[in-house]
């Protein structure tokens, strides 16, 4: 539940904060 | 062996030698040899001049050059340590060694701090955690109302704020991260253990000898 998490938890699991697309052939 | 093509390695601008960066980071000596046929890649997207651009960098992260990113352009701002507008290979292989597996923990935490100090004042300020919740709202389907976000920003800024004066110092989000080991999660690329198996192409013209 997002309000029940902390803003930096949400933060982190965005998608949009994702390095992995870099390692995508 | 190989040296036609150190010759010309040697020629990119702010290519540094394996060795040394394997000597500075957590990656062995193929792993950087690994990392620079990625580098290649990546520098290449658009403009080929052995640079990343930062649209070559949006590229990489969204298959759109246009698509600018709160989180991609602060990632790219740190990533370009001389701030020259673009990323050099030991620049790129010296802060994804703070994404490895084995990187120090504190290494990671500065890493987000910094990440997360959007205007670099040395403080995570109420306002740049507004403004990154917001840019994630934005960015996902998540929907939630003013009072909603407003009501996150407090609760967590409460948290980690333990002194109360309005800014998160570098010692709160220490505190705040052992609370919350998960903050840090997206800090680790466990792809990165193995990208020698992701760039095969590189082992059969692996140059450097691991026991040198």
């Amino acid at each position: 539940k997002p309000v029940s998490m902390n803003a930096f938890e949400l933060i982190s699991r965005s998608q949009s904060f994702s390095l992995d697309n870099l390692f995508e052939k | 062996m190989g040296c036609v093509s150190s010759k010309r390695r040697k020629q990119e601008p702010g290519y540094e030698e394996p060795t040394v960066l394997a000597a500075e980071t957590p990656f062995t000596v193929s792993e950087v040899e690994a990392l620079h046929e990625l580098f290649k890649k990546l520098s290449n997207a658009i403009i080929a001049d052995g640079l990343i651009h930062r649209e070559e960098f949006q590229l990489a992260l969204f298959r759109n050059r246009n698509r600018r990113n709160l989180f991609a352009d602060r990632i790219f701002d740190l990533f370009d340590v001389k701030r020259n507008g673009v990323i050099e290979f030991g620049e790129f292989v010296r802060s994804l060694g703070v994404f490895h597996p084995n990187a120090p923990v504190a290494d990671k935490i500065a890493f987000a701090f910094r990440l997360y100090d959007l205007r670099q004042t040395g403080f995570i300020e109420r306002e740049e955690l507004k403004e990154m919740v917001l840019a994630l709202l934005h960015e996902s389907d998540l929907a939630l109302s003013e009072d909603v976000v407003e009501t996150i920003v407090d609760k967590t800024f409460g948290e980690a704020d333990t002194q109360g004066d309005g800014k998160i110092d570098p010692e709160e989000w220490k505190e705040f991260v052992s609370k919350h080991p998960s903050l840090i999660k997206n800090m680790t690329l466990p792809y990165l253990k193995d990208i020698t198996l992701a760039f095969p192409s590189f082992v059969v013209r692996s140059e450097v000898d691991e026991s040198d």
